[in-house]
């Protein structure tokens, strides 16, 4: 459903509109046909009228997602701005749904809306949450896979954000690799 | 021109703020 937000000019603006899709797994619809666009927003307070408006990720059914994406990409590989980019990955064991689901998903819309990545800020395209039986996954998805210099500055100032331990690290998958491979298999490009 | 950059705190305060 959609949100209706009313613009005013005491809000905070955003660097960028972005926009909220959701998707809900239906094997008896095509891919495309499951997804949908939420809303846009540019400002802090829309922001976080839609965010207390809609359930918690941790809440939805086994096969959505939700994805935040800046205003005229498409969260989906095929999209020009996203063909040639490729995503940091956080991947939950099961538990985690109920303990850092929510927050790590919420840290991750506040980086982007925040424009927290300095000037690499332009290379993000957006974010995905997959909620999964087999574990939950959170991926911040960037432009060009081949910029190593801008993704990894990204990818250590998401992992901070998410005040992940040096112990832990994560990993960045070109969207080509996972196009053309079974997930479990992708190759790694980047590791932080 | 310049980038409009919120941290985390700031984007919390404006959560309740009127």
């Amino acid at each position: 459903q959609e949100v209706p937000l009313a613009e005013s000019p005491d809000k905070h603006p955003l660097q960028n509109r972005w926009a909220l899709w959701f998707f809900r797994n239906d094997k008896n619809r095509m891919w495309q046909a499951n997804l949908r666009l939420v809303t846009k927003f540019s400002t802090v307070e829309d922001f976080w009228a839609l965010y207390d408006h809609i359930k918690p990720a941790s809440k939805l059914s086994c096969g959505c997602d939700y994805s935040l994406f800046k205003d005229g990409i498409e969260p989906m590989w095929e999209d020009n701005q996203n063909k040639r980019g490729g995503r940091w990955l956080i991947t939950l064991a099961k538990q985690q749904r109920h303990t850092k689901l929510d927050c790590f998903w919420l840290d991750t819309l506040l980086c982007l809306i925040g424009e927290m990545f300095d000037n690499y800020s332009d290379e993000v395209c957006g974010a995905v949450i997959n909620i999964r039986t087999k574990g939950d996954k959170i991926a911040i998805w960037t432009r060009e896979a081949e910029h190593q210099e801008a993704v990894t500055h990204i990818g250590r100032v998401y992992k901070e954000h998410l005040g992940l331990s040096q112990e832990v690290t994560i990993g960045y998958q070109a969207h080509a690799d996972t196009a053309t491979k079974s997930s479990s298999l992708t190759k790694t490009k980047f590791v932080v | 021109g310049t980038r409009i950059i919120y941290d985390r705190k700031f984007l919390m305060e404006c959560r309740n703020s009127p």
